[in-house]
Formats: structure tokens, C-alpha cells, sequence
């Protein structure tokens, strides 16, 4: 698979 | 491997707050492949600890190696991390540069 783009990964604790 | 980085830094950061208050970006199969800071909140056991800064990007938590972890995979074992009881802190392996060995 395509990387993902990461900006709509982000996790905040 | 990340002790061989002379850039890179551990930071141990107590668990002073209830939140570990900080936000990452990125994991394994992105573009961003370690996690990376994007955000410290004020207030947070982060801020508090005064040592980690938004850019830098997390080699290892508690000895444990990020590389290789999709961004959910890195960001459970950091919440876990947090989140464990027997440990009153979490150390991380910073470094300032975008490494992706």
C-alpha cells in the first residue's frame, strides 16, 4: 500500500 | 543503534501531571517514519520536565526501539508507558534530527 500521509496521523497523551 | 547517534538524548520525564502532554506525528510506512514531537502542552509531565521540545523525534521508550512501529503501535506503547504504575517515569531516546535508519 502507498505510504500514508502522516499528517493525519497524530496522537496526542 | 540509537545510542550509537552522539545527537541523540535520553530524557527521563516523571510522571508529575496526569498527562503526559504531548502529540506525535508519524510511525513506520509514513513519511515520517519515527514518531515525531509535534506538540508539548503547558502543564503536562512533559512541559514540566523542561527537556523535550517539539521537533525532536522518539528512538525509544523505556529502552524499547519506535523503528519499525506504525504510528498506533509507537503511540500504545507510549500511553502504556505512561500509563504503568510501577514506573514513576518514562524515559525517552530524543534526537534533534530526522533520522530514519
Amino acid at each position: 500500500s502507498p505510504p500514508k500521509d502522516y499528517e493525519d496521523e497524530v496522537t496526542f497523551f | 543503534p540509537g545510542l550509537l547517534d552522539p545527537t541523540s538524548q535520553l530524557v527521563r520525564v516523571g510522571k508529575s501531571a496526569t498527562t503526559l502532554g504531548i502529540a506525535i506525528e508519524g510511525g513506520a510506512n509514513t513519511r515520517q517514519p519515527l514518531p515525531r514531537i509535534v506538540t508539548i502542552q503547558r502543564g503536562g509531565s512533559a512541559h514540566n520536565c523542561g527537556q523535550l521540545r517539539v521537533g525532536q523525534v522518539i528512538l525509544e521508550v523505556n529502552g524499547v526501539s519506535l523503528r519499525g512501529r506504525e504510528h498506533r503501535d509507537a503511540a500504545r506503547l507510549i500511553a502504556e508507558a505512561f500509563k504503568n504504575k510501577e514506573r514513576d517515569h518514562v524515559d525517552f531516546l530524543v534526537t534533534e534530527f530526522n533520522v530514519a535508519l
